[in-house]
């Protein structure tokens, strides 16, 4: 996939993380993601707090877009 | 400087959630 592609699909990202289609996601659902990923539910905290750049407990698709796209072009940098 | 050591240690741990999510997605490791 190129980072364009990647990038349109973002939204489908944030889905994988906000099962119940609230359109933000939260801490629990951050855990959630424990069993699926492998990261351990200290790892996945701080990828709540970093993303969540307002700290109001929720992470919607602008945070969890811009914290992507970051990621991505870090990537391009590397 | 401590900040930016933890800084690069999220950086590492984002782009893990990151890669892991895009290998959820397309398959590939």
């Amino acid at each position: 996939l190129g980072q364009d592609a990647i990038l349109e699909k973002i939204p489908e990202f944030f889905q994988m993380c906000d099962l119940e289609n609230k359109g933000f996601i939260n801490r629990r659902d951050m855990q959630r993601l424990n069993g699926e990923l492998p990261l351990s539910e200290n790892e996945l905290e701080n990828v709540f707090d970093c993303l969540d750049s307002d700290s109001n407990g929720f992470l919607t698709l602008e945070e969890f877009s811009s914290g992507f796209s970051a990621f991505l072009h870090g990537q391009s940098v590397d | 400087d401590p900040n930016m050591k933890a800084g690069a240690a999220n950086e590492g741990v984002l782009a893990n959630f990151f890669n892991s999510l895009l290998s959820k997605k397309t398959g590939s490791p």
